[in-house]
């Protein structure tokens, strides 16, 4: 009886066996269509990164203006090409969105009294692109006083 | 190593490729 | 001078500005030294005059009332030494020189103004001897032109192709110059050739710069199409306000 008990037993084992060698082979499979996938999908997104980082570069060297994610949820601009003596010289400010999910400006240096009024602005009329054209040309008039 | 990799692309594909394009769009729209 | 004096005693052809010399005086020039310099020798003649004028004055004041001799001489001497400083500052700033510098420029200048005036009226001469031979020159063309081709009223004769043997303008000063010049005419007949042959090229020119205006017009259509449809397909996607959006991701 143990004889033919353990034939069962080892019958057994060799199906499983083939059920182990056949679910591993699914997994290798599986395995490589997985790497596959994500090899391509890192380079797709390397490339359009890499397309994306270009035409921002463009975009910072032509308008003289840096745009950075920071700690806290906040995005930094940052401003070159105000002072001619010092073109390099940086002129920044910080925004986030408040509780209210309102625009709100801060850290600014060199401080601008204008700004808050320029809050208010870009508030109103969602118009970011003349929210930064004021913000610059107030730089520059602290630049000439 | 791979599931690394799986987390990396997802975190391209769902935070840093979003962030690039809104920041290129910002351009634009500047 | 030799020259003044020489007028002056003659009376002819007085300098207005000078009074003429006494006869007394030209012994005072003789008695001034040769070897110095002429404006060295004016300043001593300045000098030797005042002293001969004192001398003369002397014996015709002696029988005046209350005259004194001593006091004449001492008032003489002074005035002397005076007038020696006053020569030797303007021998030495240049007032002395300056007399014979004008004169000899004056000098200079009646010689040149006769001279150019010589040479004016030399060259009055030649031009018209010039203008003599131009005018034969074109009475000449004027006589070869068939009447019916002379344009009425105007002077100027058209030039046309007329051999003028070298003899009718050789009486003229631009004989040389005429003579050196190559034939023009000449020239230009062989060139016909040349110049028929750039005419083909630069019609070849023209034809292929009109191909490449059209080609470049094209292209640069079908850029701005091309630009149009970018533009429209990345403002498709873009959003109404990214920076809201960049804010929120996290």
């Amino acid at each position: 009886d143990n004889l033919l008990k353990m034939l069962d037993e080892v019958k057994n084992k060799k199906q499983e066996l083939e059920g182990l060698i056949a679910n591993i082979q699914d997994l290798k499979e599986e395995y490589c269509r997985k790497k596959e996938t994500i090899s391509t999908a890192n380079k797709a997104n390397g490339e359009r990164l890499k397309r994306l980082q270009t035409s921002a570069d463009t975009y910072r060297d032509h308008l003289e203006l840096e745009i950075r994610k920071i700690h806290g949820d906040k995005l930094q601009f940052i401003f070159t090409g105000i002072d001619p003596k010092k073109p390099e010289r940086p002129y920044m400010f910080s925004l986030r969105l408040n509780e209210a999910r309102d625009y709100e400006v801060s850290d600014c240096s060199p401080p601008l009294e204008c700004l808050a009024e320029f809050q208010e602005k870009v508030r109103k009329t969602n118009n970011f692109s003349a929210f930064l054209a004021n913000v610059r040309k107030a730089f520059i008039a602290t630049v000439h006083n | 190593d791979l599931q690394q990799q799986e987390r990396k692309v997802d975190e391209d594909t769902t935070v840093t490729i979003p962030s690039a394009v809104y920041v290129a769009q910002l351009y634009r729209c500047i | 001078r030799q020259s003044w004096r020489r007028a002056s005693v003659k009376e002819i052809n007085r300098r207005m500005s000078l009074a003429p010399f006494h006869p007394g005086i030209t012994e005072l020039s003789r008695s001034i030294s040769l070897k110095l310099a002429e404006s060295k020798r004016l300043g001593a003649l300045l000098l030797s005059s005042f002293q001969f004028s004192v001398e003369k004055l002397e014996p015709f004041l002696k029988n005046t009332k209350e005259f004194s001799l001593e006091c004449f001489r001492e008032k003489a001497s002074s005035l002397s030494e005076e007038l020696k400083r006053f020569t030797d500052r303007l021998e030495s700033d240049g007032t002395l020189q300056k007399c014979f510098v004008e004169d000899s420029e004056e000098k200079t200048s009646e010689f040149s103004l006769e001279t150019s005036v010589a040479e004016v009226k030399e060259y009055m001469a030649k031009f018209s001897v010039e203008r003599q031979t131009w005018d034969q020159l074109l009475q000449q063309y004027q006589k070869e032109i068939p009447p019916d081709e002379m344009p009425r009223g105007s002077s100027e004769t058209k030039i046309t192709e007329i051999k003028v043997d070298p003899a009718t303008y050789l009486g003229s000063s631009q004989k040389e110059v005429l003579n050196t010049k190559p034939d023009y005419q000449e020239i230009l007949r062989n060139q016909n050739q040349v110049f028929a042959c750039m005419e083909l090229v630069m019609d070849e020119l023209q034809g292929s710069v009109k191909q490449l205006q059209a080609f470049m017009d094209e292209s640069t259509q079908y850029l701005q199409k091309v630009s149009v449809q970018l533009k429209k397909r990345s403002m498709e996607q873009l959003d109404s306000s990214p920076a809201r959006k960049l804010l929120k991701l996290h």
